[in-house]
């Protein structure tokens, strides 16, 4: 049959304006790479759930994406992950939530999906069970980004100078602090 | 956020979502993704969905699952399913996203209620597209 593969990388404020050309040309590459990537394992006849993967890795591994090495910042200053994966033909599922060292929280999510009786994991837990499926595992520091960190720093100081009541008010749905 | 739904030779679908959440979140707070239904849904009869947005909406709404439910039991088709639930529900709920999504026919769409959406798509007809804005 067909095949097909679409992805995405984040929705929001995302205006032309304040997108420079340099940075339009470098999401649209790692885009591209992504689409390739999950495409060719479509191409080899291999399963979606494994094209799936493949696509999200290469997002995962950019800082241009709030996923895996580009994740923002918790209002404590550490990087926390969350990811799922769902297979069509059975509805076999598997998620994680509360990562903060595992390279690929996407793969966690698959190990949970194929090697374990559950659906969802969290925190320390799906973290030890993920270093048990001998997935990668790395020190936070891996995920810390300047301009992720530096975008905490602003919001944080929005709190300092106009409260929190007042930077909800303005944001109602970014749940400052 | 990013995602990925795919389309295999077998005609299994699979869906997939991994996200870094929300700049200054409280401690514990998860949002939609790794909610089965909410951010993320796989059903073979009906379509594979990734979303991407205000996570606490697309939980209420079971985003990814009502799109798929519509196409179920209301007979419609994924784009008009797709787009009554980012374009038209999820915007009077005042959630804001979207979503990417693929049937079992290789159909894809990739509605957004945002400024913009980081999305693209490759299939047997196609080279790979990518967009950014509106």
């Amino acid at each position: 049959g067909p095949i097909s593969l679409v992805i995405h990388g984040g929705a929001g404020t995302i205006k032309r304006e304040n997108i420079s050309p340099e940075q339009d040309s470098a999401y649209r590459a790692k885009l591209t790479e992504a689409l390739e990537a999950g495409y060719a394992v479509l191409e080899n006849g291999e399963p979606a759930s494994k094209a799936v993967i493949a696509a999200i890795q290469i997002m995962e591994e950019s800082p241009l994406f709030n996923a895996g090495r580009g994740s923002v910042f918790t209002s404590a200053g550490t990087n926390e992950m969350d990811a799922a994966i769902m297979k069509g033909e059975s509805r076999d599922a598997g998620a994680v939530a509360g990562l903060t060292k595992v390279k690929s929280p996407i793969s966690a999510a698959l190990a949970v999906m194929e090697n374990s009786p559950h659906v969802m994991m969290t925190g320390p837990g799906a973290e030890q069970f993920a270093k048990e499926q001998g997935l990668e595992i790395v020190d936070p520091s891996y995920f810390f980004i300047q301009n992720r960190y530096d975008a905490l720093q602003r919001v944080k100081q929005k709190e300092t100078e106009n409260g929190t009541a007042a930077a909800l008010a303005a944001f109602p749905d970014s749940k400052f602090g | 956020t990013v995602g990925c739904v795919a389309l295999d030779k077998q005609g299994n679908i699979a869906a997939g979502t991994s996200t870094g959440g929300m700049t200054n979140k409280k401690y514990g707070r998860v949002g939609d993704v790794p909610i089965i239904g909410a951010g993320t849904y796989a059903d073979n009869e009906t379509c594979g969905v990734s979303a991407t947005g205000h996570g606490e909406y697309f939980i209420r709404s079971v985003v990814a699952y009502d799109i798929a439910a519509k196409m179920k039991y209301n007979g419609m088709s994924l784009k008009e399913a797709a787009d009554k639930v980012v374009m038209d529900e999820l915007v009077d709920f005042g959630g804001e996203g979207g979503i990417i999504a693929l049937d079992k026919a290789g159909n894809i769409t990739m509605p957004f209620n945002s400024n913009g959406m980081f999305r693209g798509y490759k299939n047997s007809s196609d080279t790979a597209k990518v967009f950014i804005y509106k």
